[in-house]
């Protein structure tokens, strides 16, 4: 038996805007600790991880180590039908071929239940080795999505460079060029509001902007966007999701060709 | 530049 339940549907929904745009489906393992989801987009370029944490939910559940396949689009249509103040329960039975999205209102007066096929996903696993980033970028996730958009307009790909004075995003393309410099926030009075640069060795790479767009959707879950780079290794762009876990995308560098 | 792929940096487990 799994049972997880939430006392609020709005971080789930979040999360589900947050990685249906590059999947459309994944594989949900369930154990003891909680929930996990890793899954490639389709032109295996970016891996998405989600870590939930059992003890972080409001009840939590899993007899059996489980893992389910669900259709992520329809699992967010799920979610539409639920209100953000509503409490949401997912249940399975041990080896169901369905999950239950249970939605209860805060007065305790509507409860809906959504029922899902569960599908038979073949993905593989990557085994994402432990690595020491050159460089680690704290900065606020509305700037960062900001300057993806931005840039995006320039071309298809975009250039992070960092060094000890900050961290600088460029693009060029046929229309013209751009340049988004950040220094290192000296004077911090809102942490939510700062950028904060851990650098070991200064790192240039270039990504493509139409994944750097897709993973900032996750913009809404935490104020602020971590960066860790090396060169020659993918990128990590981490978002916390307040105690519950976190979100973390990986993006395979553009290389010399 | 070319887009390389995510598997050929992190192994199938």
């Amino acid at each position: 038996m799994f049972e997880a339940r939430l006392m609020n549907a709005t971080i789930l929904k979040k999360i589900l805007d947050a990685v249906k745009d590059l999947l459309n489906e994944g594989t949900f393992d369930c154990s003891d600790s909680g929930i996990q989801l890793q899954a490639m987009d389709n032109s295996h370029v970016s891996l998405v991880s989600l870590t939930l944490r059992s003890d972080s939910f409001d009840k939590f559940r899993c007899d059996r180590n489980l893992s389910m396949g669900m259709n992520l689009g329809t699992m967010a249509k799920i979610l539409k039908c639920a209100n953000n103040d509503d409490t949401v329960t997912i249940k399975a039975q041990d080896n169901a071929d369905t999950v239950t999205f249970m939605f209860e209102s805060q007065n305790h007066e509507k409860v809906s239940d959504y029922e899902m096929k569960l599908m038979n996903l073949d993905q593989e696993h990557l085994g994402i080795p432990d690595t020491d980033y050159s460089c680690v970028v704290r900065m606020p996730s509305m700037e960062f999505a900001r300057i993806c958009r931005d840039l995006a307009q320039f071309s298809e790909s975009m250039v992070i460079c960092c060094t000890k004075e900050g961290v600088k995003f460029s693009a060029s393309g046929d229309l013209g060029s751009a340049n988004v410099k950040l220094a290192q926030t000296s004077n911090v009075d809102k942490e939510e509001e700062a950028v904060i640069i851990e650098m070991q060795e200064p790192v240039t790479l270039t990504f493509a902007c139409r994944y750097l767009n897709a993973f900032t959707k996750a913009t809404p879950l935490c104020n602020q966007v971590q960066l860790s780079m090396s060169a020659d290794v993918p990128l990590v762009v981490e978002y916390r999701i307040s105690d519950l876990g976190h979100i973390r995308y990986y993006l395979a560098p553009k290389i010399e060709e | 530049m070319a887009q390389s792929s995510i598997t050929s940096y992190f192994s199938t487990r």
